[in-house]
């Protein structure tokens, strides 16, 4: 028997929001630790890795590890049924072919459930090493998507560099070029708001426009947004989802070949 | 000019 029940039910609502654009279906991966999805989208440019840890449901109970293939489409259609107050519980039975959400009104009064078919399916399962990030930025998540948007209108491609001074964004294009600095908060009164860099050394990359903007389809899970670069490596895009887990998205750079 | 790179050459496959 699996069961996983939020309490925050709007958390599920806004994971699949999150992910829903960037890949058709995925497997969530349950155990007694709590539930995890790692995919890739289709043209595998970048991958998706969710944890929600089981301490952060208000009920989990896993008694046998599954893998539940769902077609994320229809896990978003099933929640977009749910209101934003309710509280949302997800259950299937061992070796079951479907998994049930239930969705309850914050006093009990209106109960909906929604049963779907699971897939099999057959994913691709990478290793993420261990790695040393040479530039680390935190700053707020609504800026980060402001930028990523702005920023797109102007070519496909963005680079990030981050020097010890702050973090420049740029992109060039056929109506021209913009560029967006931000420095480093001089006083941190509330953290949310800081744009913070920790900085080994500076790194410069370049990426596609197109995957940002999907991944700031997060921006509603975590007020701060933190980005992980070194050279050549794959772009670390982290929202902390509050007491329960995290989403991270991964996207591989543009480099001359 | 650069070219996109694919994930999986980043990650090992398990």
């Amino acid at each position: 028997m699996f069961e996983a029940r939020l309490l925050r039910g709007s958390i599920l609502k806004k994971v699949l929001e999150a992910i829903k654009d960037l890949l058709t279906q995925a497997t969530f991966d349950c155990d007694d630790s709590g539930i995890q999805l790692q995919a890739m989208d289709n043209s595998h440019v970048s991958l998706v890795s969710l944890q929600l840890r089981a301490d952060g449901f208000d009920k989990y109970r896993c008694d046998r590890n599954i893998s539940m293939g769902m077609n994320l489409n229809s896990v978003a259609k099933i929640l977009k049924c749910a209101g934003d107050k309710d509280t949302v519980t997800m259950k299937a039975q061992d070796n079951a072919d479907t998994v049930t959400f239930v969705f309850e009104s914050p006093n009990q009064e209106k109960v909906s459930d929604y049963e779907m078919k699971l897939m099999n399916l057959d994913l691709e399962h990478l290793g993420i090493p261990e790695t040393e990030y040479s530039c680390t930025i935190r700053m707020p998540s609504a800026e980060f998507a402001r930028i990523c948007r702005d920023l797109s209108q102007f070519g496909d491609s963005m680079v990030i560099a981050c020097t010890k001074e702050g973090v420049k964004f740029s992109a060039t294009g056929e109506i021209g070029s913009a560029n967006i600095k931000l420095a480093q908060t001089a006083s941190v009164d509330k953290e949310e708001e800081a744009v913070i860099i920790e900085m080994d050394e500076p790194v410069t990359l370049t990426f596609a426009c197109q995957y940002l903007n999907y991944f700031t389809k997060a921006t509603s899970l975590s007020p701060q947004v933190q980005l992980s670069m070194s050279a050549d490596v794959p772009l670390v895009v982290e929202y902390r989802i509050q007491d329960i887990g995290h989403i991270r998205y991964y996207l591989a750079p543009k480099i001359e070949d | 000019s650069k070219n996109q790179k694919g994930i999986v050459g980043f990650f090992n496959k398990q």
